[in-house]
Order: structure tokens, then sequence, then C-alpha cells
């Protein structure tokens, strides 16, 4: 555990608790996509059954159980407790887009072809995608509510800092995973856009708005 | 090496 690590993971629960707080005291999931949370609670699910053939250390396994069980809390608060508040006809990017090429990715590109490190593969490239329909709804409404920028933000960072553990990973221990990396820096890319506007806006106290 | 034996990381 190195601190790009650290600050990656403290920024990704960061980025899941606003997510749960911004829904649950606005009483709303406004803004929100439902896919893209969807995509996420299948990353979760298929990266972490190594919980029952692979221990790693109390941290890993129960910030893996978080992460799971987060994952579905929220689909529950989007798709049940808070449905009526739910942006469904905005939130229309289709998920089988992105299902299926990660899972024919992960047939073709993997490290071994053995079912968990197969679903372990799918499930980075799933996550590399996996905030494509929050960002194509942002798109479609043109705004975000600043809260829901602050989380994007958290989660961009998370990624942004496990590029700066890899990099150090790489040096130090001289352990890199080419996979892990590739979708990672891809994952990073997506939210470039985003973190330029956020700085240029969110920042200096305005609204999340794309440029007319 | 591609160390990719153990996935460690979250």
């Amino acid at each position: 555990m190195n601190i790009f690590r650290f600050l990656g993971d403290a920024s990704h629960f960061a980025a899941i608790i606003i997510l749960v707080l911004k829904i649950w005291k606005t009483r709303s999931c406004a803004g929100l996509s439902g896919r893209s949370q969807i995509a996420f609670a299948i990353v979760f699910t298929t990266r972490y059954v190594d919980l029952l053939t692979s221990y790693v250390s109390l941290y890993n396994s129960l910030a893996k159980i978080i992460f799971i069980f987060s994952s579905y809390a929220t689909l529950y608060l989007i798709y049940f407790r808070f449905k009526a508040t739910y942006d469904g006809n905005h939130d229309t990017f289709r998920l089988e887009f992105l299902l299926v090429p990660c899972a024919l990715l992960a047939l073709i590109v993997n490290h071994r072809f053995q079912v968990v490190e197969l679903l372990w593969t799918f499930s980075i490239y799933l996550e590399s995608v996996a905030i494509l329909p929050q960002l194509f709804l942002i798109s479609k409404t043109g705004e975000a509510e600043t809260i829901t920028s602050h989380y994007l933000f958290s989660l961009g960072s998370y990624r942004g800092l496990y590029i700066l553990n890899w990099i150090y990973r790489y040096y130090v221990q001289n352990y890199y995973d080419l996979i892990a990396i590739s979708a990672g820096v891809l994952q990073t890319l997506l939210y470039c856009d985003f973190f330029y506007l956020y700085i240029t806006r969110v920042i200096k106290g305005k609204a999340f708005a794309l440029p007319a | 090496s591609d160390s990719s034996k153990e996935h460690d990381e979250l």
C-alpha cells in the first residue's frame, strides 16, 4: 500500500459517500444515471468474486464488501426508494453497447483463460467505460448539480491517483499489470473533459453547465 | 515482469 493507492481508495470511498448522501439528503436521484450505477454494481460483483478464493488483507476484504454493498444500496435508492425522481427519460445509454464489447475483449485479451480471471478482466474493462451513461446523461441535459459534479470529480480522482500508484509500483516494486493500466488510463481520459469544466466552473463557485 | 498472478488492488 502506497500513498497514491491509499488516496485513490479514499477518493473512491468519498465518491460513494457523496453519491449516497446526495440522494439521501435531497431525497432525489435526479441527474444520476441508474445505468452507470448498474454497470458499477456489475463491475464490483464480477471483480470481487475473489473474496471467496483469495485473501489479501482485512482492509482489502472490507473495502470489497463495502463497494459491493454500497453499489446495490445505490441501485435500491435509484430504482425503488426514490424511483419517482429518477431521470429515466434522459438516461438512455444502451448498456449492452458496453457489456458485450467488454465481455468479448475479456475473452480475447486476458492474463489467463480461467473463470475468476476472466470475470476480473471483464470488470476491469467495464469499469473503464462504466461512467459513460452518466456523462451521456449530463451531455443530454447540459448540466449537473454541484454535488453530482463533486461525485464525478472524486471518482475521476480515484482513477488518476491509481495511475500514480502504478507508476510508483513499476519503479519501486517492478510490478505492473498492462490490462489494469491500459483500462485505467482510458478511464481517466474519459474524465478529462469533465475535469476541465469542473475546475473552470465549479471551483469558481459557478454551476456545472456544458458550454453552449 | 507482468505480475498478474495476484490482484491485490481494489
